[in-house]
């Protein structure tokens, strides 16, 4: 599965949380205005995180993060 | 299978609970207002709980937490 | 597969039944008013019961228990 | 696959049967007005029976018992 | 798969058909009135009788026996 | 797969006809006016022939026979 | 997979065609009116021919034969 | 998958054409007015050629040849 | 998967190309119109060209060649 | 999975983009207006890029490019 | 899965990003305007990021990112 992140703002932070045992950061993504970043679940990635104003839309539904 | 929580307030906490014979905690994630966390069921996670005021869509519906 | 309860009041019980020849209890849960509960059924959980005033929501519908 | 059992009186009667040759309980669970059981079908039980007056929901559709 | 049958009278009869070259009873089951068996087919049930009044729910459709 | 077939008469012959090289009869059952006989397809038959007057109802669609 | 074949007069004839590098007859069926065969796609037979008129009806939807 | 030819006049003919790096014909089938042919792509036939005025219902749609 | 090609008129040329590292003819197929050519994707062809005017049916959606 | 390009134009451009760590063209096709190509994605083809006046049909939606 | 990218302007960009523990550009595409780019994730591409005006269809939904 993947999910669609649509940034509405500057600065918008996505981050990807490591799969396994323990729950750290493996990567983090800074999007501008009006980026796009299509993002799945992988071997290393089973949680994400959204900072800040963007559009988020996924399988089961969508929501506005930031507001 | 993913979720999609949305803090409604700041200070929502989502934990994660283990896999297994036993059933503790294995990692707690604090959500300001605003922020978005998007959360498989893992090899380490089969059940997620959620306090504060906070909106949960997953496959089979959607619901508010904290109120 | 898994479930979702929203608790309705305070002193909500979930309690996890045993996979296998017997049925016993592997854990039990409470959960205050408002608070989220999302579960899978796993290797070691194939019955859920739950008891007080809750919001159950699953693939093949939803209902309320404890009234 | 898995069932809902809501229990509409006190005194529900919820028996799992065994899966094999014989067909015999493995289980008997009773449950008082209000509370909820939801049940998987498993290597040990491929059979349910319901005695009193209860909202049954599966995949399938759903009927009351005991009326 | 599985299938729902409600006794809409007493004395309602559920016969599991062995699987296999032979096909003999395997478990006969009675059901008094509002009574609900929950069945699915398995390695040893390939086919299901049903004799009495009774609701029966499937996959592919319902039908009212003995009237 | 399964079937479903409703006897409206007495006297509804239902045949399991074998799988494989040959197409002889591996089983044949009787219905009387009412019974309903809830059938798989299994690795030992493979067609079905329905004589008499029955409902039958399948995933692809139902039809009456003997009328 | 499997159709359905209602006979709409007497003689409907179905042909089992054999799989394989040849396509011969595997087995002849001879319907009376208002009979049905019920037949599963098989090891042995990959294609299905239908002389008379009859109601066939499959997942891809429905025809007439022989009118 | 299979397809359903229906011919709308004699004569019609169902061509089937060789799975593998040759493209020959492994089958020729001729059907007169009325007659149904139900048929498989299998490991001997990967497409299959009709000419002749005929009704062909597969899973993606139906169309008349001949016409 | 498979896609349907009717000829809307003559010498509609349909060219299976290859599977793998090139792509080349494996097969060119010449229809006259009224002619229908159903066609699965296979070990060896992964692409398939249509030159003339053709309706071409697949699971995605249909379009006019030629036109 | 497949895509259906239908030129629109002469000299619409379909490329076919490596899978694997390198991303070069591995075949480029051209089309002349009314032509269709029916294309998969393979062990060799992971992207695709179209110029040109062309209608492109995928099962997630429809565009056209070059306008 | 794959998403369809289609350009609305020139100099759109779209960003292959690895599949693993690091999270490095694998593949840089430019597009002019009206080209469109379909792209699957893949063994080495789990992550893909677009800056520039463009129309992107996925599965889940669709989205015009730089405006
Ligand atoms: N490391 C955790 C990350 C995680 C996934 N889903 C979660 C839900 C809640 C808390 C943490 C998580 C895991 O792989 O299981
Ligand atoms: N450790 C438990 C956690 C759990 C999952 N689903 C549950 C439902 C009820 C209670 C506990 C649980 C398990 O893996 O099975
Ligand atoms: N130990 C039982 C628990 C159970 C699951 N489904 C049930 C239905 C009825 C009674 C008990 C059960 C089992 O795994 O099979
Ligand atoms: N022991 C039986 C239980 C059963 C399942 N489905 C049934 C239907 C009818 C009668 C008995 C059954 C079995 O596993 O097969
Ligand atoms: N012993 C038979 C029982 C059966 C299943 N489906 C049937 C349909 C018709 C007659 C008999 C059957 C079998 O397993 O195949
Ligand atoms: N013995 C045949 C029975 C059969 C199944 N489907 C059919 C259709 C037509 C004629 C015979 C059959 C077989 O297994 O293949
Ligand atoms: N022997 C052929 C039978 C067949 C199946 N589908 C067909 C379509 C056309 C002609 C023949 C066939 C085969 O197994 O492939
Ligand atoms: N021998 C070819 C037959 C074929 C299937 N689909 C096609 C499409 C076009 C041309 C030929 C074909 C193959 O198996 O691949
Ligand atoms: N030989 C190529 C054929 C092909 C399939 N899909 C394509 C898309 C574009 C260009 C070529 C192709 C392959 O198997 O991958
Ligand atoms: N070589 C790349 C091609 C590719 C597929 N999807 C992409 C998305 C963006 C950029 C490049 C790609 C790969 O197989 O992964
Ligand atoms: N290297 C990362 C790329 C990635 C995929 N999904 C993500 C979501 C957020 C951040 C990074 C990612 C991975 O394969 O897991």
């Amino acid at each position: 599965d993947f999910i669609i992140i649509k940034a509405l703002e500057d600065g918008v932070t996505i981050i990807g949380l490591t799969r396994g045992k323990e729950t750290r950061f493996n990567h983090t993504e800074k999007l501008d205005k009006g980026e796009v970043y299509v993002a799945q679940f992988t071997e290393h990635t089973s949680a994400i995180k959204i900072r800040g104003k963007a559009e988020i839309i996924t399988r089961h539904g969508s929501v506005n993060s930031g507001e």
